[in-house]
């Protein structure tokens, strides 16, 4: 039935649309091609590599990743930018949608580049595990976050499914300090019946509630993420001041 | 809001071509 609140209808044409169009901007945007990160999955750092970043100073690592991770960060930008009806959102809330959907993204994303079979995620053009960035002093970090690529790779998403997720996890009505909640929460449940019509179309239904489930944790991923940011700038505050990049400032700190 | 985030505020603005 026709929703008189309702931006736009949700007939089923309408929710085929938007599920066409969710996935296309997932495929427009996504840093890393399936098949080129398919390819690389056997291209190890060698010893000598490892050792190379396993010798940076922990201010130099820092910097390193926050450059790779708002590279990410600007890829989740361009996502959200394509996801029908979120430019039509307030200006402030696209920003507060952004501000702490953008990493959780960027963490659902890293599953495409993760390979479950050695534990090593693609960075800097190779695969590495998580001995790749212990100069960074957050072992318990980097071992929850591998942790969460697993459980994500244990899904067996397929780029449709991960590009409505992200999308749901990005559309969130409950961040705080949203003006229009009410259109956030409008959008979020058309994204939801996009799902849920996709996971039957599927035959994966019971994914959804496996999904809804992992945002806890991604919620709890970005939290330990800023407590690390909030313990590394009270040590090298100039670092962060000068060399980090503006937009993983303006996001994190 | 817009104030503290000017780059991602601009990010938003530039077009999606």
């Amino acid at each position: 039935p026709e929703d008189p609140y309702c931006p736009y209808p949700t007939s089923l044409l309408h929710i085929e649309e938007l599920c066409d169009s969710i996935v296309r901007s997932h495929r427009d945007t996504s840093q890393f091609r399936l098949e080129e990160l398919q390819a690389l999955r056997w291209k190890l750092f060698s010893r000598e590599e490892l050792h190379a970043y396993q010798s940076k100073s922990v201010d130099e690592m820092w910097q390193h990743c926050a450059v790779r991770l708002t590279e990410a960060v600007q890829y989740v930008v361009e996502f959200a930018k394509r996801i029908p009806g979120f430019r039509g959102l307030g200006q402030n809330d696209q920003i507060t949608l952004l501000k702490t959907g953008s990493m959780e993204v960027v963490l659902v994303r890293m599953s495409r580049c993760f390979n479950t079979e050695n534990s090593t995620v693609f960075f800097d053009g190779k695969f590495g595990s998580t001995e790749l960035f212990k100069s960074l002093g957050c072992g318990d970090l980097m071992v929850a976050v591998f942790d969460f690529a697993h459980s994500v790779c244990a899904l067996r998403l397929t780029e449709q499914q991960m590009a409505l997720f992200s999308s749901l996890v990005l559309i969130n009505p409950d961040r705080p300090c949203l003006e229009d909640r009410g259109r956030v929460h409008r959008m979020r449940r058309d994204l939801e019946v996009c799902l849920s019509h996709m996971l039957r179309r599927d035959n994966q239904e019971s994914l959804q509630h496996k999904l809804y489930q992992k945002v806890s944790v991604l919620q709890s991923l970005c939290s330990l993420h800023v407590e690390k940011l909030h313990w590394f700038s009270q040590r090298y505050p100039l670092i962060v001041h000068s060399v980090f990049p503006p937009l993983y400032k303006e996001l994190f700190t | 809001l817009k104030e503290k985030h000017k780059i991602l505020h601009r990010l938003l603005q530039n077009s999606t071509s």
